[in-house]
């Protein structure tokens, strides 16, 4: 069975946000390091990767491994009857047909008690290698700063070049009617307060979708740091960390014919 | 004209 007790209901809140448009069901795998999350987006373009450390939990029990088929939609919904600061519990037995939610709250009058339930489903889903990559660059940068570029640029066209260089990072957009280019330099200044770093080994140049790219920035309200890892013609490794765990994106990059 | 790849050409199935 599994039992898993969080101190902030926020987290899965926020969690679910940063998850619901690319993927529609997926199994959450609990064990007793922690619960996972791995799926793709119906186009085989984004891959999606959650994991919350048992650690994170203020109480985690979980006797063995157990994968639980979750309607995101149905989840959001029970998720969205729990306020941001309820202690939030979720429960599952071995069979893991049903997951249950507690959110339990105190205020200044009375001790509040919810319960939920939800139905499990069978997930069929194939789950993917990653390889472990050498990223010829690497970005970290405020992620209020990653969500405005790609939502500013998504204005003017469909795609991002993303160019990696000893200038520093620059994000470009052609549209048809409009186009537009935003270089972000390497600030001495700026990394010596750790607001960002660019490290990189060779430049990179890599193309791809803002719609994915604004959708990952959903996350922002899990950190205030993204990470950006790139190598020429590999997918886009996009990191988010907070203190629980951590949500990452994988995205296919786009070829010129 | 750019083209969108898929995940499967990079990722094996694990």
């Amino acid at each position: 069975m599994l039992e898993a007790k969080l101190s902030e209901a926020a987290l899965l809140k926020r969690l679910l946000d940063a998850v619901k448009e690319l993927v529609s069901d997926a199994n959450f795998e609990c064990n007793e390091e922690g619960i996972q999350l791995q799926a793709m987006d119906n186009s085989h373009v984004a891959l999606v990767s959650v994991k919350l450390y048992a650690s994170g939990f203020k109480r985690y029990r979980c006797d063995r491994p157990l994968p639980l088929g979750v309607n995101l939609g149905s989840l959001t919904k029970v998720l969205k009857c729990a306020k941001d600061d309820d202690i939030c519990t979720l429960k599952a037995g071995d069979d893991a047909d049903i997951l249950s939610l507690t959110y339990e709250a105190k205020s200044a009058y009375a001790d509040r008690i919810a319960e939920y339930e939800m139905k499990l489903m069978d997930i069929d889903a194939d789950q993917l290698g990653i390889p472990d990559t050498d990223y010829d660059a690497s970005v970290t940068m405020p992620s209020s700063e990653f969500l405005r570029i790609v939502r500013d640029l998504s204005l003017l066209g469909e795609s991002v070049r993303i160019e990696v260089s000893k200038e520093g990072i620059r994000f470009v957009s052609d549209g048809e009617a409009a186009n537009g280019n935003i270089l972000i330099k390497q600030n001495a200044e700026a990394s010596g307060k750790k607001k960002g770093s660019i490290e990189m080994n060779s430049a990179v140049t890599l193309t791809f979708s803002l719609k994915y790219l604004v959708n990952f920035s959903k996350s922002s309200s899990l950190s205030k740091k993204v990470q950006l890892m790139m190598s020429n013609d590999v997918p886009l490794l996009v990191s988010y960390a907070f203190n629980q765990g951590h949500i990452r994106y994988y995205l296919a990059p786009k070829i010129g014919d | 004209m750019v083209r969108q790849q898929t995940l499967g050409k990079f990722f094996g199935k694990g």
